[in-house]
């Protein structure tokens, strides 16, 4: 508001200029001659002079590239040229940004140029939300698009000053995609993929970044883009733009598995705490990820001595602090008295209760909980265990106050709770590793000691609708399920699910030709 | 079930899915042989 | 038997809906991921060719922005005194070149269609180009297919073979068709 007057135009006529300039062969190398003779129209029409004013500037530079680019894209014209006339703007401005940040400040003054350009990003953010807002349906991603790419690609270029604010150059720009994730600009969604699936973008974040410090706030963005889909999901509503946002959102998850599996193994948990319980391919790609320098054994080996493996004694790293989402303080409190005690004995029969949040359909459970609390039990279980000098085992395992709350959850919870957690269970069958070890090993005793066969039937929904879908599987999971379907001691098959329709037999019996 | 604000992000979605990016939206300008996709025979090399 | 959606039932309920509702079946069986155009089995990182989550393909080679000295941006300088680009005026190496590296661009139609000018066919079963050896008449010539001699242009080897060859008509692709307008050298516009 209250722009002073005169400014609009001083804004025109500067823009204009500096348009001119970029594309003059005068211009210099990487423009700096132009920049050099533009920094001084800039002082003398003084919009340099106050911090107000430089704001004010860059928000109508902003808002004029994107009415030029409306303009062209209303016109009759071959994607080529509207592009070439939107282009021929958009990157004379992101030039003009670049420089601007890079010369802000003495050069050794980190400050000053990262403070303009979490303001200028935050700039071109604004006018993005309120874009979306005003003209809804009608809003147009490409503007934005291309200021943030060539803007990240200009300032991630091999020069010594831009690399020594390198972090927080793209710190700034994971805040500047947090703030413009899906959930908050859907019309910018399919973009914002692009953006963060950017070869230079992911090779910043998730390669060249030392000691993998970009690796969180890359998760903190997809754990966005999981958000926004769930809901689509969960409801199985796939319409065309949804199913196309899916299917490029596996392709980025493909590309992170080929590449950078460490760092999905890093993440899982955060993962499958917003992917929906339904979505088994998109949860089996992540729980498929295993560090390079491990070589699995093949599953389907026979005689495969899993608690041989010397990887079964390591646990994996998990890069969520679970234990502080077992809220709140008080039910956390009792469990551990419970876990350390078996006191107070009240636990068990209200654990039900803490893990319920309303009745609404579809909304009576609360997963995140469930999801910690599974494997803050089951981590306190292998402390314990490994604390006696022993190894986790179907006997280790059992008669244990952990073992206590497991068992009380099958038992206790409706199916629907019952699904969840055993949900929780099997996202932890991932490769060999401790949790792996464990988990299976709980999974497979649940099912031998239950005491209906309501539960091993759900233990085998869980199990069976992750080896269905197609590849990947995790390793975890196979072996969990060849052991379940091998060893005669679980009698599978004289349950009566498993032949309770032609399907199922049929899926049964390929899952284990394939499985032996 | 989904909430009103599930269907305006389904609405926006849809509207972006009609003016997808392109691939040459986050490359330089080639002014001189600049991309201009088109459908070519299945028959043809694609990649 | 559990009755509702988390038990067995329900799973067979939700494979039973997804083999009629398309909808469905990108959650249930999952979609091929063989088929999502990334190499899954390259030594190489995918991160550094991958163009776009709703590519087929990874990056053409000449699509790569590489940070080069600031010396070689030379077309600022030159473009005006360019020639435009006329593919009659370009030998065969050219063409295929061409041809072979845009794919899915009109720039692969247009070599396409150069190529046929110079009765260079494309074989569409045997995906390759093929012309008649000069000077070497077909042995057998009929209306449906003829056999003789000709040069196929072996893109791995880049070079032109020399083959005997059963060649019939209906397998060799019609003069290619290009869209109304070839777009290049768009003029910048001014703001």
């Amino acid at each position: 508001f209250d722009d002073p007057p005169g400014l609009h135009e001083k804004t025109e006529f500067l823009l204009r200029e500096w348009v001119n300039m970029y594309h003059s062969p005068a211009a210099g190398r990487d423009s700096t001659k132009a920049f050099s003779a533009f920094v001084q129209q800039m002082h003398q029409q003084g919009i340099l002079k106050t911090d107000d004013l430089i704001t004010r500037f860059f928000r109508l530079c902003t808002e004029m590239c994107v009415d030029l680019c409306y303009r062209a894209l209303s016109e009759q014209s071959s994607p080529t040229l509207i592009r070439a006339k939107c282009f021929h703007t958009l990157d004379a401005f992101v030039r003009l940004i670049a420089l601007l940040v890079k010369h802000s400040g003495d050069s050794a003054n980190t400050v000053t140029k990262i403070n303009l350009l979490n303001k200028v990003l935050g700039i071109v953010a604004g006018v993005l939300l309120q874009d979306h807002e005003v003209r809804g349906t009608d809003f147009q991603q490409l503007p934005y698009h291309r200021i943030f790419i060539m803007l990240f690609i200009e300032l991630n270029a091999p020069e010594h000053v831009l690399e020594s604010i390198n972090f927080q150059v793209l710190t700034a720009f994971c805040n500047t995609f947090h703030i413009l994730r899906p959930a908050k600009a859907p019309g910018f969604a399919f973009a914002w993929l692009e953006l963060i699936s950017h070869r230079v973008f992911i090779g910043r974040m998730l390669a060249i970044t030392p000691q993998q410090r970009g690796w969180s706030m890359y998760a903190q963005l997809l754990s966005d883009l999981f958000k926004f889909l769930a809901p689509f999901l969960r409801n199985a509503n796939l319409d065309k733009p949804t199913q196309l946002l899916y299917k490029g959102t596996l392709r980025v998850l493909l590309v992170l598995l080929h590449d950078f599996p460490e760092f999905l193994c890093d993440f899982h948990y955060a993962f499958c705490d917003v992917i929906p319980p339904n979505c088994i391919q998109m949860r089996n790609l992540i729980l498929s990820a295993f560090p390079r320098n491990m070589r699995l054994p093949d599953p389907f080996t026979p005689n495969l001595k899993v608690d041989m493996l010397p990887e079964i004694a390591m646990p994996p790293r998990i890069m969520t602090n679970f234990a502080k989402m077992i809220q709140p303080k008080g039910f956390k409190n009792d469990m551990d008295s419970y876990l350390t005690s078996r006191s107070p004995v009240t636990f068990l029969s209200e654990l039900r209760s803490s893990l319920q949040i309303s009745s609404e359909p579809g909304n009576r459970y609360n997963i995140p909980l469930i999801n910690a609390l599974v494997l803050y039990v089951g981590t306190q279980a292998i402390t314990f265990i490994h604390s006696k000098g022993l190894q986790p085992s179907m006997s280790t395992i059992a008669h244990s106050s952990h073992m206590d709350i497991f068992q009380n959850l099958a038992v206790d919870l409706d199916t629907e709770g019952r699904y969840l957690f055993l949900n929780a269970i099997a996202n932890q069958l991932r490769y060999p590793n401790s949790h792996t070890h464990y988990f299976s090993c709980t999974l497979l005793y649940l099912f031998a000691e239950a005491n209906s066969e309501a539960i091993q039937e759900q233990i085998t929904r869980v199990l069976l609708e992750r080896l269905i879908v197609n590849r990947p599987h995790p390793w975890g999971l196979l072996i969990t399920f060849i052991e379940l379907i091998k060893n005669p001691s679980f009698k599978f098959w004289n349950h009566d699910f498993v032949h309770c329709a032609p399907e199922i037999e049929k899926l049964f019996e390929s899952v284990a030709r394939s499985c032996m | 079930p989904l909430q009103k604000e599930h269907l305006y992000q389904l609405a926006m979605l849809e509207a972006g899915f009609h003016h997808l990016p392109h691939p040459s939206d986050s490359e330089r300008q080639r002014h001189y042989l600049p991309r201009n996709p088109c459908p070519t025979p299945t028959h043809y090399p694609q990649t | 038997m559990v009755t509702d959606q988390f038990g067995m039932v329900g799973l067979l309920t939700f494979i039973r809906a997804a083999e009629t509702d398309p909808n469905l079946v990108a959650l249930a069986p999952g979609i091929d991921l063989t088929t999502l155009g990334l190499n899954l089995n390259s030594p190489e990182n995918l991160y550094s060719t991958f163009q776009s989550p709703w590519a087929d393909a990874p990056c053409r080679p000449q699509d790569i922005d590489f940070h080069v000295p600031s010396e070689y941006l030379t077309n600022i300088f030159i473009r005006d005194k360019l020639a435009p680009i006329k593919l009659n005026r370009y030998g065969e190496d050219l063409l295929f070149f061409l041809f072979y590296m845009n794919g899915g661009d009109m720039l692969q139609l247009a070599a396409a269609a150069e190529l046929y000018n110079r009765d260079w066919r494309y074989h569409k079963e045997e995906r390759v180009w093929i012309t008649r050896a000069p000077g070497m008449e077909p042995a057998i010539k009929t209306n449906t297919y003829e056999r003789g001699t000709y040069y196929f242009f072996d893109a791995q080897n880049w070079r032109k073979v020399a083959k005997e060859f059963h060649l019939e008509y209906d397998k060799l692709e019609e003069r290619p068709h290009l869209p109304p307008t070839l777009h290049h050298n768009p003029s910048p516009a001014a703001m």
